[in-house]
């Protein structure tokens, strides 16, 4: 059986709130590890990767692989409604037909129980291969989320290019064209605010900015975000948690002529 | 111009 209590119902809330556009139905992956989750969107262009440890709950407890396959529309009506400070119990027997969430307020004796009908989706794992990235971008997750915003106000496209020089995030649309440059940045009294950039090769490569600004919906889970690029590969965009579980988005890059 | 590429060409099924 499946026994994970999250100090706070926020985590969960947060990371299917920033992958439930992207992808519908999935599967919950549990082992002695933790729970994992790997989903394609429909079109096929980006991954959601995510990996909750099982350190990041307290207790964890799997004695067996667990597949829980859920639509995410219905897990988000269950989270919603869940406190944000609110203990978060998933529980599962070891062939099961439901999860079942609970929720207790530390403040008050309130404990509200649910259970969401779990579906059997046939869902192929992608292998992804161990790739060293030419350029390691990290950068505030905010500050990324706001240029993925702006830019797609002009484009569909954007082109992101490393090199010496810093970071150029480029776009071109029909009323004009935009760009913003990001250079190495370190703030002592402000680490969240820095900009490191790890470059072993110029790259540039150009990606949908409507995933990307889809991708930016996890900001809230994470200061800090890290862009991974090679020439001709996915990009991976990361959003590290604690424990060192993670949420992390890989998106194939547009490629020309 | 420049066309969007499919995850499935760069990972592959296991």
């Amino acid at each position: 059986m499946l026994e994970a209590r999250l100090e706070q119902a926020n985590l969960l809330k947060k990371v299917v709130d920033a992958i439930k556009d992207l992808v519908q139905d999935c599967n919950f992956d549990c082992n002695d590890s933790g729970i994992a989750l790997q989903a394609m969107d429909n079109s096929h262009v980006a991954l959601v990767s995510m990996m909750l440890k099982s350190e990041s709950f307290s207790p964890f407890r799997c004695d067996r692989n667990i597949a829980l396959g859920i639509n995410l529309g219905s897990l988000t009506k269950v989270l919603r409604c869940a406190q944000n400070e609110d203990i978060l119990t998933l529980k599962a027997e070891d062939a099961p037909d439901v999860v079942n969430l609970v929720f207790e307020s530390a403040e008050t004796d309130r404990i509200s129980e649910y259970d969401i009908k779990l579906m059997d989706i046939d869902q192929e794992h992608l292998g992804i291969p161990e790739t060293e990235y030419a350029a390691t971008i990290t950068m505030p997750s905010a500050e990324f989320q706001r240029i993925c915003r702006d830019l797609s106000a002009l484009s569909e496209s954007v082109s992101i290019e490393c090199s010496k020089e810093g970071v150029k995030f480029n776009c071109q649309g029909d009323i004009g064209s935009g760009s913003i440059h990001l250079r190495s940045h370190t703030n002592v009294d402000k680490p969240e605010l820095n900009v490191e950039i790890d470059l072993t090769e110029p790259v540039s490569l150009t990606f949908s900015l409507k995933y990307l600004v889809n991708f930016c919906k996890a900001s809230g889970l994470s200061n800090q975000v890290k862009l991974c690029l090679s020439n001709e590969v996915p990009l991976l965009v990361e959003y590290a948690l604690s424990n060192n579980s993670y949420l992390r988005f890989y998106l194939a890059p547009k490629i020309g002529d | 111009g420049k066309n969007q590429k499919s995850i499935l060409g760069f990972f592959q099924k296991k």
